[in-house]
């Protein structure tokens, strides 16, 4: 009991509802970004299972749990020292400038699922080091996951369970988990189930699954109640009023909004209808209209309903300003007056875009103050809302503006889209 | 019984090590190296009890692999916990 005492440092999160991003990786890593970041989920939920703590990974810059790789000096006064050694730190909760701050040696062979003497097991030290992130100090015990030394992988990350200690020592600092019948499940309902860890190491079935946010092009975009949604197969990411993505994780389409056919590949185009703020996903000779995420009564229809042609589009947008929406097909554009329900006469026209973008473009996108932005394969052009011409610094990275990937873009932007 | 002093190399790395995890304070820039054999000995016992080794006072097999393991930076001894003086001698007041 004695020594269950010395193990906590005194201070805990006040907070219950705790933040977490992954802000580096390793530069030349085994483990991609999606199994670290999934690594990170499941360590974090070992705690979480223990502890009345609930985790949620966020977009934006700022995160109560930030996790680093970062090599050699960093400044913070825990220098790294190469392969083996020290492989990782991370601040207590009652530091003032660090608390949260998880950093990992760049330069150790991290592993997942991986013989002892192949590198160092990325889970067992992620557990450890949000210990102390939550308060806990080195333990002396040699079952505890707090136990200072690297003592090998530690398991299965989905059947791993703190020891009876740690279990202790968490729970002084924080009470015990007590679930009520009322209690909700922690996942926002946005997001879809985080990716599991199957037993193919290396591979993930999440990142079969998953679009990679940083490398991939993107389907359709579409500005929602003032938010901004890229669709990228069966997923999308959702980006708040001021830019800030609410996952780094994609959410299923299908799983938010309800009617859409889980079996849809992907999505062409998709439009806020400001007439009367219903959403409209078009893919191939069809399309849907929801209501918020409800889909209406008697959709799909065919989108020659709007005079479009069979094989559906490639782009649509919608601008408030003069309540048309437009239609892209190839090099032809089609005008819809939302207000008389018809198309412009004249339709279609030979697009505005032509010459100035590649085509078909992805989608295009009216902004909330009415800016008008292409998107085609990993770049965006941004375009002069009344004579659509292209404004001057363009394109740039949709990965890089919009999708918060900070550090090196793959393939690199020199490489065909 | 006097443990018996280590090689010179050895007995550096192992002082800081026991230094950098929090079982021996600091060197003071004014008495620099005058750390006793006794400091040293007494932080390798609460070295080796933290760790479960047996505790034998000096830096032998088991103790220096444990030095050598990789672990996380974090010190074992957390700085408040350090006595403040030990006997008068080695942590004297500036």
């Amino acid at each position: 009991r004695k020594s269950r005492g010395r193990r906590s440092v005194g201070l805990a999160w006040t907070k219950r509802n705790i933040s977490w991003k992954v802000k580096t990786y390793p530069r030349e890593a085994q483990l991609s970004r999606e199994t670290i970041r999934a690594l990170t989920h499941y360590a974090l939920k070992v705690w979480s299972e223990a502890a009345p703590l609930t985790f949620h990974e966020v977009g934006g810059p700022s995160a109560d749990i930030s996790v680093e790789f970062l090599r050699l000096d960093h400044q913070d006064g825990y220098p790294f020292d190469g392969p083996g050694g020290m492989v990782a730190h991370a601040f207590f909760p009652g530091d003032p400038q660090r608390a949260g701050h998880v950093h990992f040696d760049s330069d150790e062979d991290w592993t997942f699922r991986s013989p002892d003497d192949y590198g160092t097991d990325l889970f067992a030290v992620a557990v450890h080091e949000f210990g102390h992130s939550l308060g806990l100090a080195h333990s002396p015990s040699k079952h505890s996951i707090m136990r200072p030394y690297y003592q090998g992988p530690v398991g299965d990350p989905l059947q791993y369970q703190l020891q009876a200690d740690d279990h202790v020592d968490i729970q002084r600092l924080y009470g015990s988990r007590v679930l009520h019948s009322t209690e909700k499940p922690e996942a926002s309902s946005l997001l879809p189930d985080p990716p599991s860890l199957p037993h193919d190491f290396p591979a993930l079935r999440s990142e079969k699954e998953f679009p990679d946010r940083c490398s991939s092009s993107i389907d359709a975009v579409a500005q929602i109640r003032g938010e901004t949604f890229f669709f990228k197969g069966q997923y999308f990411w959702r980006l708040t009023h001021g830019r800030h993505l609410t996952s780094l994780r994609p959410a299923l389409s299908a799983a938010f909004w309800r009617g859409l056919p889980r079996s849809l590949g992907k999505v062409d185009a998709v439009y806020e209808r400001h007439t009367d703020h219903r959403i409209l996903f078009f893919s191939g000779p069809l399309y849907w209209v929801f209501k918020d995420n409800g889909v209406e009564e008697g959709f799909p229809r065919p989108v020659t309903d709007f005079g479009l042609p069979q094989g559906g589009v490639d782009a649509a947008f919608s601008r408030p300003h003069d309540r048309k929406t437009y239609f892209f097909k190839g090099g032809l554009q089609w005008s819809y007056d939302e207000a008389t329900g018809r198309m412009d006469e004249g339709s279609p026209t030979h697009t505005a875009l032509r010459g100035q973008l590649p085509t078909p473009v992805d989608d295009m996108l009216s902004g909330s103050d009415g800016e008008v932005y292409a998107f085609k394969g990993r770049q965006y052009w941004k375009l002069e809302r009344h004579s659509l011409k292209l404004e001057t610094g363009y394109p740039r990275s949709i990965a890089r503006d919009w999708l918060d990937c900070s550090g090196e873009l793959y393939p690199p932007p020199s490489a065909p889209t | 019984a006097r443990p018996v002093p280590t090689p010179a190399d050895e007995s550096g790395e192992v002082v800081a090590w026991l230094t950098q995890y929090g079982y021996l304070p600091p060197a003071d820039p004014v008495t620099g190296q005058l750390q006793t054999w006794e400091a040293v000995t007494n932080a390798i016992r609460v070295m080796q009890r933290f760790a479960g080794i047996p505790e034998t006072g000096i830096p032998d097999d088991a103790t220096l692999a444990l030095i050598r393991m990789p672990r996380c930076s974090l010190p074992d001894v957390l700085p408040e916990k350090l006595p403040k003086r030990k006997n008068g001698r080695l942590w004297r007041k500036r």
